[in-house]
């Protein structure tokens, strides 16, 4: 399948989903990107979150089909209660 | 489908709603109609009623905002986020906001305000997203032409989990989204496309690509959304490099993703009589250039190359093919044919002019 151009610009990417993430499934704001937290990445396990709920492969990774979904239009209620 | 946590709803079933502003880019008409069917899709299934009111205060208030609004959930601009809603509660409780940066209309152009707008009401009234791809409240827009639009199953269960059934006689029903390894399922129709095989199904299709193992579902209307749901028949040829896809006394011609001009034409155009209204299943053998088409119990086949039925048909399907029944879908693949009915499916060898094999339908798709 053809790669889709903007995936392979990882910065656009990051900012992509990291927006997604924080707007539908309250991924924190990293306010203290210097400290290195333990245990798995906060993004990655909200990432696998959202790639449950819309039946993906739970892969933790913006993998091509995730970025689609993150791509489409869509309503602006969080996925998960605050 | 999901409730908004903490369960919210409304404690009255006689509610009210206010349109606070419209947008320019539809008639004010058309955004009244659009709402009023959005609130009928609810309405229709449980014994919830909207009244509209003008001047005072409504417990539903739908109104188009720009970015920052003030109720700390700023819209983004063209795409993006379409619209949010309030969950049920006093004040801006119920309320609809609906982005005004987005391009609106009542058809299939921009974003269907319909839609849209049906989605944030199943939020106004205490549903939450639901993660069935089917489903009004997926919070992934996708259009459905809102004259053939039927509220799914999954969503008339959520709404009726909180405010109880329809007062109607009859319990209303709707479609429910295919699952590929579901024992039960049936195809409308099927054909190849450029080595995958897409299964249709309603408003979905099922596509299957011989180097990938899962079956991805979509809306028919993401690749065509000019061709109607429940595809009766369909095939490929692939000299031309077109898919036909048939419904009723109609047929269009697909080229890549765009219907070729001058489409839908009748059916009578391949020179069936009138007495056919519609085709059940198709396939195309592209080594003979000929198709055979499926009605009832009889079949047709037509010469690609002459572009016209070939005589001494139509003829008994049991005749050539055997005791298969009724054909509902059909296709070819690697010289064989695939012939479905109900749940079964039938591998039949031109050649040999015999079937070789029987299998369930779903054996596509790697259960």
């Amino acid at each position: 399948f053809p790669v889709a151009p903007e995936a392979e610009d990882e910065g656009k990417t990051l900012q992509l989903v990291e927006s997604y993430l924080q707007n539908f499934y309250g991924l924190q704001r990293d306010h203290h990107p210097h400290l290195r937290s333990h245990g798995e990445n906060p993004l990655a396990a909200k990432l696998k979150e959202m790639q449950s709920f819309f039946g993906l492969q739970v892969t933790g990774k913006p993998d091509l089909d995730t970025l689609e979904i993150m791509k489409k239009p869509r309503c602006g209620v969080p996925d998960v209660g605050q | 489908y999901m409730f908004t946590p903490g369960n919210p709803k409304w404690k009255r079933n006689n509610l009210t709603y206010r349109i606070l502003n419209y947008t320019p880019k539809m008639r004010q008409a058309d955004v009244e109609e659009a709402i009023q069917k959005a609130l009928s899709v609810w309405s229709n299934v449980t014994p919830l009623t909207f009244q509209k009111v003008e001047d005072k205060e409504a417990d539903i208030m739908i109104s188009f905002a720009y970015r920052d609004h003030r109720d700390n959930s700023p819209f983004d601009g063209p795409n993006g986020q379409l619209a949010h809603a309030f969950q049920p509660g006093e004040g801006i409780g119920g309320d609809v906001h609906i982005d005004e940066e987005e391009a609106w209309s009542k058809g299939g152009n921009g974003y269907n305000l319909f839609i849209v707008v049906a989605h944030e009401l199943g939020h106004s009234l205490g549903l939450s997203h639901s993660d069935d791809p089917g489903a009004l409240m997926y919070p992934a827009y996708s259009y459905t032409d809102p004259n053939e639009f039927l509220l799914p199953q999954d969503d008339i269960d959520g709404i009726q989990a909180i405010y109880g059934k329809s007062n109607t006689a009859v319990q209303p029903t709707g479609p429910v989204t295919p699952e590929a390894c579901d024992p039960n399922l049936t195809f409308d129709s099927i054909t190849t496309l450029r080595g995958e095989i897409i299964f249709f199904k309603g408003r979905y299709m099922l596509r299957k690509h011989p180097a990938r193992t899962e079956t991805e579902l979509n809306f028919i209307s993401l690749f065509w959304p000019r061709l109607p749901s429940g595809i009766q028949a369909a095939y490929e040829n692939v000299e031309r490099d077109e898919i036909l896809f048939f419904k009723e006394d109609k047929y269009w011609v697909v080229s890549g993703y765009d219907i070729v001009p001058g489409y839908p034409k009748p059916i009578y155009r391949l020179g069936f009589p009138k007495t056919v209204k519609r085709i059940n299943a198709a396939y195309s053998d592209e080594n003979t250039g000929k198709t055979y088409f499926f009605v009832a119990d009889r079949y047709w086949r037509y010469d690609e190359r002459k572009k016209s039925m070939d005589h001494g048909y139509p003829r008994k399907i049991v005749s050539h093919f055997g005791k298969i029944g009724r054909v509902d879908a059909a296709f070819q693949k690697d010289g064989y044919v695939y012939l479905f009915h109900g749940r079964t499916q039938f591998q039949f060898d031109p050649h040999a002019k015999r079937i070789v094999a029987q299998m369930k339908s779903t054996s596509w798709f790697n259960c």
